[in-house]
C-alpha cells in the first residue's frame, strides 16, 4: 500500500463503509452489491486482456464473448432481479457499453410496458432466451429528439392486415441504435403510422431484421454497423433500411392504441405512454451521471494524493498535488457533485417505479411531471458530469490522458449521455413547457403539487420579476 | 440594498429556499416575456423560440434547486453522526460552490447582499480545508474495485508508477523490440539517402 494512501485513510475522521452504506441504500444492499461482483472477479472466464489493446473489430467480439457468458452466468447463479442484473452486467463489462445494451435495457422493458399480454406470450420468452436479440430503433439519420420529425412510415393494407414498413428518404435511415448493426435479429421500430389514409403519429412495431437461423438480413432490409465513433468501441450502432417491408398487424405494439383488422384506429389514454422506454432510460441516465462522474473523481483524488509535484515551501519536500488549494477548488465541489447526483439518481428510480406502478392502475396523474423531471435532470446532470470527469482528467496532468488511467474510456462512454435520449437543450426546453403550463395554471389560481409547488406562491407575487 | 433572503449562509434550509426562489424569479421573468410576446400578437411558436435562452436558464436553475433540495433531504436519512458531519460539510460546499457560480442571478433576485458574497468565497475555502483530509476516504466509499476503474491511476493501494510501467509494457507495440516498419520501410530509407 502507498504510505501516502494509507496515511490518508487513517486521518478520515469517518468510516467510509458507513457512507457506502448510504449510497447503496443498506448494508444488506452493499453486502449482495459485493458477493454479485465477487461472482465475477473471481471467474477465470471473465478474465481478459485490456480493451485498450485491442482493435475495435476484436474489442466487439470480446464484447459478445462476455455478453454471452454473462446471460450464462446469470441464469447459473440465479440472478433475475432488474438491479441485481444491472449490477453483474456493468461488473462484467466494467461500466463500458456492449451490444446487448440495447436487448437488456430497452427492448425487455418496452415489450413489458407497451405490449399486449399476447404479444408478450409471442415475444418475451424468446426474448428472455436471446432467440430473439432486440434494439430500439427511434433515431434517424435525419431526425433524433424531434420525434415527430421521423420518417420511416408503417402503412396498413387491411386486405392482408399487414403493416407496410418503409424508409421514404435518406434521411430516414435509421441510425445509431445500439446493437442494430450485427447483434440484433429483431427491432422495436418507431413509425409513423398510416391507416385509412390518415396518419396517426408515431407508434411502436416489433420488427424482424435478421433472418433467426442464418442471422442473414431479411429480403426488404438494408442493416448493418454505422462505423468507428468517438469511443462505445465495443457496441455496433448500426443503420437500419427499409423497403416496403411487411409485418403482420399483431406486431404492432397494442397496449395503448390499437389497429383493428378493418383498419380502425384506436387512440392510446394518453400519447406520452408511447414514450415511456425513454422516459425510463433518462430516469437511468441521471444515476450514470453519478456514476461516471464518481469514478473520474475516485481517479483524481487518489491520484492526487498520491503524486509529489513542485513545492509549497522553498527548500521542503515536494507536496502532494492535493495539498494545492487550487487541485481541492477543482476536485472537491465536483466530489460534492457526485454525491449529490447519487442521491438524485436514486430518487428519480424510485420516483420512475413509484409512478409507473400508478399507471399500471389507469393513474396518469404524475406522468407529466415526471416526463419533464426526467427530461431536465438528465439533462442537467450530464451537463455537469461531462464537464467534470474533463476537469478530473485534466487535474491529474498528462497521465490524465492515457488510457492507463482510464479516465479517458470513462470520458467517452459518457459523454454521448448529452446528446442521445434527447439532446440536452432540447430536453431543457421541454421541461421548461411544463414549467409555462405549471405558472400559467398557479397564475389561475390552480393549486400545484410536486416539485413544481413552489410556483404556487408566484401568483400571490411574492416573487417580483425583474427583466432579466 | 443589502437586504437578503438569506440569513446564514451556514443554514442549509435558507439557502434551498433561495435556490428555489431564484428559480421562480427565472421561471416568472421568462414565463412572463413569453406572454407579453403573446399579448403583442407573436405566434406561440416564435414567442417560444424568442424566449429560448431564458427559458432554458430559468429550467436549470429549477433543476439545480431539485439537486439541492435532495442532497438535503438525505441527510435527514443518515445516522452516523460522523458520516452525517461530512456529508452535511460537502452539501453545503456543493451548496455554496452553486451560488458562487451563479452570483448573478442571486443578487439580481435579491436572495443575497454583495457582501455574502464574499462570505460564501472564503467559507468554500474554509470547507476544503474542512473537506481536504476526508477526500480519499469520501472516493474510497464509492466502492469501486480497480477493474471497475478501468486504469492504473485511481488504484486502490496507490502504486501508481510502477503499475503504469507494467501497462505500458503490455502495449500491442512493444511485442517486438523493433517494429516491423523499421526494415520495411526506415531501413531502406536510410540506405537510399
Amino acid at each position: 500500500m502507498n504510505p501516502d494512501l494509507s496515511r490518508e485513510r487513517a486521518a478520515a475522521s469517518f468510516n467510509p463503509e458507513t457512507i457506502t452504506y448510504v449510497l447503496d441504500g443498506s448494508p444488506e444492499r452493499t453486502r449482495r452489491r459485493r458477493e454479485i461482483e465477487n461472482l465475477v472477479t473471481s471467474d477465470p472466464e471473465f478474465q481478459h486482456e485490456d480493451p485498450n489493446f485491442l482493435s475495435r473489430s476484436e474489442r466487439y467480439e470480446l464484447a459478445i464473448k462476455k455478453s454471452a457468458l454473462m446471460v450464462q452466468k446469470m441464469r447459473q447463479h440465479g440472478i433475475s432481479d432488474p438491479e441485481e442484473i444491472y449490477w453483474f452486467k456493468s461488473f462484467v463489462h466494467q461500466g463500458r457499453p456492449e451490444p446487448l445494451d440495447l436487448h437488456l435495457g430497452m427492448f425487455l422493458p418496452t415489450l413489458l410496458n407497451q405490449a399486449t399480454p399476447e404479444q408478450q406470450d409471442r415475444f418475451f420468452m424468446p426474448a428472455w432466451n436471446l432467440e430473439i436479440i432486440g434494439t430500439y430503433a427511434q433515431t434517424e439519420m435525419g431526425h433524433g429528439t424531434h420525434l415527430r420529425g421521423l420518417e420511416t412510415t408503417a402503412t396498413y393494407d387491411p386486405s392482408t392486415q399487414e403493416f407496410i414498413l418503409n424508409s421514404p428518404t435518406v434521411s430516414s435511415l435509421k441510425w445509431w441504435p445500439g446493437g442494430l448493426g450485427k447483434t440484433s435479429n429483431h427491432a422495436v421500430v418507431l413509425a409513423q403510422l398510416y391507416t385509412q389514409g390518415e396518419c396517426k403519429g408515431l407508434h411502436a412495431f416489433i420488427v424482424p431484421i435478421r433472418h433467426m437461423s442464418t442471422h442473414e438480413p431479411l429480403p426488404g432490409v438494408t442493416v448493418g454497423d454505422i462505423g468507428p465513433k468517438f469511443g462505445y468501441d465495443e457496441t455496433d450502432n448500426g443503420f437500419l433500411k427499409f423497403d416496403k417491408f411487411r409485418i403482420p398487424r399483431e406486431n404492432m405494439l397494442m397496449k395503448y392504441a390499437q389497429v383493428e383488422q378493418d383498419g380502425k384506429y384506436v387512440k392510446p389514454l394518453s400519447d406520452k405512454l408511447t414514450y415511456g422506454t425513454m422516459v425510463f432510460i433518462r430516469s437511468m441516465i441521471v444515476g450514470d451521471s453519478a456514476l461516471c462522474l464518481s469514478r473520474a473523481c475516485t481517479i483524481a483524488v487518489r491520484y492526487s494524493a498520491v503524486r509529489h509535484q513542485s513545492e509549497i515551501r522553498a527548500g521542503e519536500p515536494e507536496p502532494q498535488i492535493l495539498d494545492f488549494q487550487t487541485q481541492q477548488y477543482k476536485l472537491f465541489p465536483l466530489l460534492a457533485t457526485a454525491y449529490a447526483f447519487q442521491f438524485v439518481g436514486s430518487y428519480m428510480s424510485q420516483t420512475y417505479h413509484r409512478i409507473t406502478g400508478d399507471i399500471q392502475q389507469g393513474n396518469l396523474s404524475e406522468l407529466p411531471e415526471l416526463h419533464a423531471l426526467s427530461a431536465g435532470l438528465k439533462a442537467f446532470t450530464t451537463w455537469v458530469a461531462s464537464y467534470g470527469i474533463e476537469e478530473c482528467r485534466m487535474a491529474c496532468g498528462g497521465h490524465g490522458y492515457s488510457c492507463s488511467s482510464g479516465i479517458p474510456d470513462i470520458y467517452v462512454t459518457f459523454t454521448p449521455a448529452c446528446t442521445y435520449e434527447g439532446e440536452n437543450t432540447v430536453m431543457m426546453l421541454q421541461t421548461a413547457r411544463f414549467l409555462f403550463k405549471s405558472y400559467t395554471a398557479a397564475l389561475s389560481g390552480e393549486r400545484l403539487g410536486g416539485m413544481v409547488s413552489y410556483l404556487n406562491d408566484v401568483s400571490s407575487q411574492r416573487v417580483q420579476a425583474q427583466p432579466l | 440594498a443589502g437586504q437578503s433572503l438569506v440569513m446564514d449562509i451556514n443554514d442549509l434550509g435558507s439557502l434551498v429556499e433561495a435556490y428555489k426562489q431564484r428559480a421562480a424569479w427565472l421561471i416568472v421573468a421568462a414565463c412572463k416575456n413569453v406572454q407579453s410576446d403573446l399579448k403583442r400578437g407573436k405566434r406561440k411558436e416564435d414567442a417560444w423560440n424568442k424566449n429560448s435562452v431564458d427559458l432554458v436558464q430559468a429550467t436549470e436553475a429549477h433543476c439545480h434547486y431539485v439537486v439541492v433540495k435532495l442532497f438535503v433531504d438525505k441527510l435527514s436519512e443518515v445516522l452516523d453522526v460522523a458520516a452525517l458531519r461530512i456529508l452535511s460539510t460537502l452539501c453545503l460546499l456543493y451548496t455554496l460552490h452553486g451560488i458562487s457560480r451563479n452570483t448573478g442571478d442571486f443578487l439580481q433576485a435579491g436572495l443575497l447582499a454583495p457582501v455574502q458574497l464574499e462570505q460564501i468565497q472564503q467559507r468554500i475555502k474554509d470547507l476544503l480545508v474542512v473537506i481536504r483530509p476526508n477526500a480519499v476516504a469520501l472516493v474510497d466509499a464509492f466502492d469501486y474495485t480497480d477493474t471497475q476503474l478501468g486504469g492504473v491511476l485511481g488504484r486502490y493501494d496507490g502504486n501508481v508508477y510502477e503499475n503504469m510501467f507494467e501497462w505500458a509494457k503490455k502495449s500491442p507495440l512493444n511485442k517486438t523490440q523493433v517494429h516491423a516498419s523499421f526494415h520495411k520501410y526506415l531501413k531502406p530509407l536510410q540506405s537510399k539517402l
